[in-house]
């Protein structure tokens, strides 16, 4: 097949020639899901009144709902060994990203790197990774409280009031502190982040969230300064990762996706603290 | 006591609305990161002592009355695995790495550490030599700005039972080329 395909036993993900991810197989599932980058542009408002302000560091507002796409064409590197297997992928000049499988993980690993984010154009730019997959999750997804229980979201809607939504897009996102999921009655899936994000779920089936931020106009919510972020001189550069799941909805043997989900939420988010120490006087014999 | 104090003090300043979301100046937040970075540094010198406590006393207890203090390691963190960097795996030919685990259960964890050969041997505290792979660092971290590392590889293994609130070093050296050489296994595939 076209597909260049890396994973296990458990989950399968494969890259179209384009080098975006375009197919995952986990839990006797296969479907097309795919993983991209945008970025919405920041509006610029004049902050006169309160319905005209700019997105900063209080605010996220998009101009006009405007999402870019930063690359139609990926390039990748492919790297299959006994213990993970990886796929280098290149977008564009400032957002890189490694997808990677373990042995016997059923879960995927999404590293991405983004920045610093050209701002030549005088447009702040806010970007996001989205994930899209054909569930039918019927306007419904949902985003955990502080790595605890998870609340149901419904697009374009309130619980407790009629709401009406002067802004589609930042309207309907929500915290994000360590998972968003949606499922429908057969499939889920499931990204588990590794610091807290807006997140969101603007289609059916697709889960977006906004990795990294820089923006040109303050905000007039006191901070006085805009969200732009420098070192150096040059815009600040993040990296982080998504683990991202996918399977059946539901429970079968016992065991769920969600459980699983949980255990590795806890192990991701509390690793090993790591100690290294210099060797230079002791060979392995005497260290034993 | 007074670095914990330092730290407590340190994380009580990082309770401000500003320090969790991100809404401060950025000579502010600049300034948090700089307090939580020698707040960490500070309490580095506890968990070291910790750890030689505990290393010690296992000693003791496995060689009956004598006791090791001469093995003092120095068990030192590096804050900057986070873009794959690290002086003490990067520039010294043999080296040991302790993984603490905050968990109250066992668990594993798939280790990454960065290196600048492609030839190592990793151990465990039992001698068992462990299953490795190297991978290349991806040239998008390598080329980032204000990245002072030497570091070309990244040597993947795989931890296991790790004990809960508790701790396994592994003792990593580098081989020289002709010793059990291994290829690292990857194939780049460009498209």
């Amino acid at each position: 097949s076209s597909l260049t395909v890396i994973g296990n036993e458990y989950i399968k993900l494969g890259f179209d020639t384009n080098g975006f991810l375009s197919e995952v197989t986990a839990d006797g599932l296969t479907r097309i899901v795919s993983q991209e980058f945008l970025y919405y542009e920041g509006a610029k408002g004049n902050n006169a009144e309160f319905l005209n302000r700019s997105s900063g560091a209080y605010i996220f507002r998009p101009n006009k709902n405007k999402i870019h796409f930063v690359a139609n064409q990926v390039d990748i590197e492919v790297y299959r060994g006994e213990i993970v297997q990886e796929v280098h992928q290149k977008f564009n000049d400032w957002i890189s990203q490694v997808v990677r499988v373990y042995r016997s993980k059923s879960y995927a690993e999404f590293e991405w790197l983004i920045g610093p984010i050209p701002i030549d154009d005088d447009v702040g730019k806010e970007v996001i990774t989205r994930f899209n997959s054909g569930i039918e999750s019927a306007g419904i997804f949902y985003t955990d409280s502080n790595g605890r229980e998870m609340i149901k979201r419904q697009r374009n809607r309130r619980d407790t009031w009629n709401v009406k939504l002067n802004e589609e897009v930042s309207g309907n996102y929500y915290p994000v502190t360590t998972k968003i999921t949606l499922e429908d009655t057969t499939a889920r899936m499931a990204i588990l982040t590794d610091r807290a994000q807006g997140g969101s779920s603007l289609q059916d089936g697709a889960l977006e969230l906004m990795v990294h931020r820089r923006l040109l106009h303050d905000d007039a919510f006191g901070v006085g300064e805009a969200l732009n972020e420098t070192e150096h001189g040059k815009g600040l550069i993040a990296r982080g990762k998504h683990l991202f799941f996918f399977g059946q909805s539901g429970t079968r043997k016992g065991i769920s996706l969600k459980a699983t989900e949980r255990i590795v939420q806890i192990e991701s988010l509390l690793p090993t603290w790591k100690f290294f120490s210099n060797m230079k006087s002791y060979n392995a014999e005497e260290w034993r | 006591e007074p670095h914990l104090t330092f730290m407590r003090e340190t994380l009580g300043i990082m309770q401000h609305h500003d320090a969790i979301t991100g809404t401060e100046k950025q000579k502010v937040a600049l300034d948090y990161a700089k307090r939580l970075s020698v707040g960490i540094r500070a309490c580095a010198a506890n968990t070291r002592s910790v750890l030689n406590q505990l290393s010690v006393q296992s000693e003791t207890s496995a060689s009956t009355s004598e006791t090791r203090s001469d093995y003092i390691f120095d068990f030192k963190i590096c804050p900057l695995l986070n873009i794959t960097s690290c002086p003490v795996s990067e520039s010294n030919e043999r080296f040991a790495l302790t993984l603490y685990n905050p968990l109250a259960h066992f668990t594993d964890e798939y280790v990454r550490v960065p290196v600048a050969h492609h030839n190592y041997k990793v151990i465990d505290n039992k001698g068992v030599t462990m299953e490795i792979q190297l991978l290349p660092i991806p040239s998008a971290v390598m080329n980032m700005k204000n990245r002072t590392s030497n570091a070309q590889y990244e040597l993947v293994f795989f931890a296991t039972n790790l004990p809960p609130l508790g701790y396994r070093t592994y003792y990593i050296e580098k081989l020289n080329s002709s010793e059990g050489f291994l290829r690292p296994s990857f194939s780049p595939k460009k498209t």
